[in-house]
């Protein structure tokens, strides 16, 4: 963000959350059976156009913003849409690819 | 090795799938492998159950403990390829229907469409990643999807990644470079296949940078070949 430029709105405000919460309920047919249940998704929605925001910073070359994921914790995205049961690496006992040329 | 490359001209990949509100994302990333692998074994795309692996598979991983496949709470795509290797084989989509939730299993081995013949890991190298891409089809690939939850579109690039967020997809082609504004430089990158449907993403994909090993995504990467019948 540009110092130079002092904000003189709250957060809420500039991330103009109502609207794209009403936006993203209409994209993706998102009701919610109590008025409680809408009040929390909304407060993680707003979390999640921080998170989106932040996102853009720290991914630079992609876009990030509302998706139909917009009004679940990373705890509910990872748990319903997910599922690999097994840390990032190599396995060690399986069958290795045998090396293929890669020049020409 | 080509500078682009893209299985999806070539009628290897099926539409994008919807895993739904179900932790079976190593399902999708498995029958995906294998219907790329049976489509050039056989010449014929074939969509595969990804309902049938939730309900019957429950294959272990020998190297971790607790690491079994178990429908909407999670697999591994390697299991998956040893439970068909097992079993059979897999059926098609349209004869065992996914439906997002767990159940039992119901495995008619009279509608086998599809079986592995050997299944392999590849190594770290990110041009032997796309050598067998290219010669073997579609890969089953593991990535961190950290940044995914509010990826819209471009080649995701993160400076860093999460914990914790690990995710099974298909790799399905790369491509040389796409311009970054931000970086004034062009980037290559990889072409992911999603099952989240074709209401995420680009049009259900994900484009990450071919570099560094972003997020995890040389980490773990099986490629599997069809038996032919």
């Amino acid at each position: 963000d540009d110092l130079l430029i002092r904000q003189v709105v709250d957060d809420d405000h500039s991330l103009n959350a109502e609207h794209h919460f009403t936006k993203f309920k209409t994209t993706f047919g998102k009701t919610y059976a109590t008025e409680e249940e809408h009040n929390y998704r909304f407060a993680v929605f707003k979390s999640n156009l921080r998170r989106a925001k932040k996102h853009a910073k720290l991914d630079p070359s992609a876009v990030h913003g509302v998706t139909k994921f917009s009004d679940l914790t990373p705890r509910e995205f990872r748990r319903q849409f997910l599922g690999l049961k097994r840390r990032l690496r190599l396995p060690a006992d399986a069958h290795k690819a045998p090396i293929l040329p890669t020049n020409n | 090795l080509p500078e682009d490359f893209d299985w999806r001209d070539k009628g290897a990949v099926t539409g994008v799938k919807d895993q739904g509100s179900c932790g079976s994302c190593w399902s999708f990333s498995a029958t995906g492998a294998l219907e790329g692998a049976h489509f050039l074994a056989t010449g014929n795309l074939e969509s595969l159950s990804e309902q049938q692996l939730v309900d019957c598979d429950n294959v272990c991983d020998p190297e971790e403990q607790g690491a079994c496949d178990a429908g909407c709470n999670g697999g591994l795509m390697n299991n998956a390829f040893q439970y068909i290797l097992q079993s059979g084989g897999v059926q098609r989509e349209k004869d065992y229907p996914y439906t997002g939730r767990d159940g039992k299993c119901h495995f008619d081995k009279s509608k086998i469409v599809a079986s592995v013949s050997n299944f392999s890991v590849v190594s770290l190298d990110e041009d032997q990643i796309a050598a067998n891409l290219v010669h073997n089809g579609p890969l089953a690939v593991a990535i961190n999807a950290v940044y995914m939850q509010t990826y819209i579109g471009g080649v995701s690039c993160p400076y860093i990644c999460g914990k914790h967020q690990d995710h099974g997809v298909l790799l399905v082609g790369y491509g040389a470079g796409e311009y970054a504004p931000i970086r004034l430089k062009k980037k290559p990158f990889w072409i992911i296949k999603n099952s989240w449907g074709e209401n995420w993403g680009e049009n259900g994909y994900y484009k990450i940078c071919r570099v560094r090993n972003i997020c995890g995504v040389d980490s773990m990467v099986s490629t599997v070949a069809a038996a032919i019948s």
